[in-house]
């Protein structure tokens, strides 16, 4: 479902260069849960904000469903990103004058979804977050929103989920639950990608990808957990 | 040097009641170097923010190298938030349009030190951010971020550091070097309280305090590894 040759991302910062990218080839197929890992800094978030059709590579190729999303309008992107796309941030990016009920709506509200809030409060009770619908983002801890951000991200249904480090604010307990939830939505025959600097969270992956300077250092086969 | 009794925090939301802190008593001595864990969401910011003179509790007494923290004038207590305590925000608190050497040197700025900006310059070294001095916060990955915002709490010489889940966006061979970085200033006789999800980096410290849903419910003695 995924098809990425050749990617790169350079930034000019003063008279230096920073390779973010740098000739990133991934192939991912549908169904399949990925995981994502390497040192920080070494181009995992510059990687997926590309697969989540957020930015745009300098050069190389992505095909998403067979398409080249260089040459999707803005319209048809706009609508993979809504309704094809699940992405959960590093830094979460939810809106902080909104309870937690509120953001994770959001994304249903631009569908004009008729049942958006019963279908949020659902998506929040399955990360643990039913006794905390109505607290606003400055009424939250650090772990309650980056599930709020979880939420967030599969209540839309998307064919594909990408997870920029969905457990690092949470404890083993939770990061556990947060795990069984990604292994039951890939189940049904979501595509799961998982950036993570947690072993644990890499081996319930049957396959990852290493990055390290912004190139793919290896690729590794798990056998399930 | 920290001697806190009885902390109470509770919040109200809609006709609710959330108890964040529920009697919670906490000694650390001087030169120590302790671990804080527990649940998402069970109290351990709260906690952290009261031990580093942003939030005052409902009820309770804290006293800091035996003031009572309650009774301190409004400019005493900026003079020992600058000063005395060195704070690792959970989610950073950088400035936005400032490059990591400008918000490094920010807290030095506010008592016109002289060398503001060798003193910052060193500290982002210290984290392996000799490279990134100059980009802004939105050209850095999140564990660069992370790594800013450790360096900005050293940056002052605080003879106590508070950190947040200092680690929690860094792969294991950063996280292990910020651990290296946090033994060697606790050698140098300064207190080190640590909130953390990572099992490994509450086993480097001697101490570790257990909170589940505003209670502390077990204070461990771990042999140093
Ligand atoms: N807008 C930008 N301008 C300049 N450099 C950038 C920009 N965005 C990212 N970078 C640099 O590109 C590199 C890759 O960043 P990226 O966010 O992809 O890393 P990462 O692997 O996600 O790291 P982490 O694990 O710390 O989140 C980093 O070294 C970062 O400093
Ligand atoms: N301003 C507030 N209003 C209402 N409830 C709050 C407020 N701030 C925090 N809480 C609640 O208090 C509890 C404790 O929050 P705290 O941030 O201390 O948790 P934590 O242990 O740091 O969690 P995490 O590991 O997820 O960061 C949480 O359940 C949270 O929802
Ligand atoms: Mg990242
Ligand atoms: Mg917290």
């Amino acid at each position: 479902v995924i098809q990425a040759y050749g990617l790169e991302k350079r930034y000019s910062i003063g008279d230096s260069e920073v390779r973010a990218l740098d000739a990133v080839s991934v192939q991912v197929r549908r169904g399949e849960m990925l995981a994502i890992t390497g040192p920080s800094g070494s181009g995992k978030s510059t990687l997926m904000n590309i697969l989540g059709c957020l930015d745009s590579p300098d050069a190389g190729t992505y095909l998403l469903d067979g398409d080249d999303v260089a040459k999707l309008s803005g319209d048809r992107l706009a609508a993979i990103r809504n309704r094809k796309i699940g992405f959960v941030f590093q830094n979460f990016n939810l809106l902080p004058r909104l309870s937690a009920l509120e953001n994770v709506e959001l994304p249903l509200l631009y569908s004009a979804h008729r049942d958006a809030k019963t279908v949020a409060r659902k998506a929040l009770e399955s990360v643990g977050l039913g006794n905390r619908l109505h607290h606003e983002t400055n009424q939250l801890s650090g772990g309650q929103l980056q599930r709020v951000a979880i939420a967030r991200a599969m209540v839309t249904n998307p064919a594909i989920i990408l997870a920029d480090e969905p457990t690092g604010n949470l404890d083993s307990h939770a990061g556990g639950e947060i795990m069984e939830l990604f292994h039951s939505l890939n189940a049904q025959g979501r595509t799961i990608i998982i950036v993570t600097h947690d072993p644990s969270v890499a081996r319930h992956c049957r396959g990852e990808v290493r990055i390290s300077d912004g190139k793919i250092v290896a690729t590794v086969r798990h056998n399930p957990v």
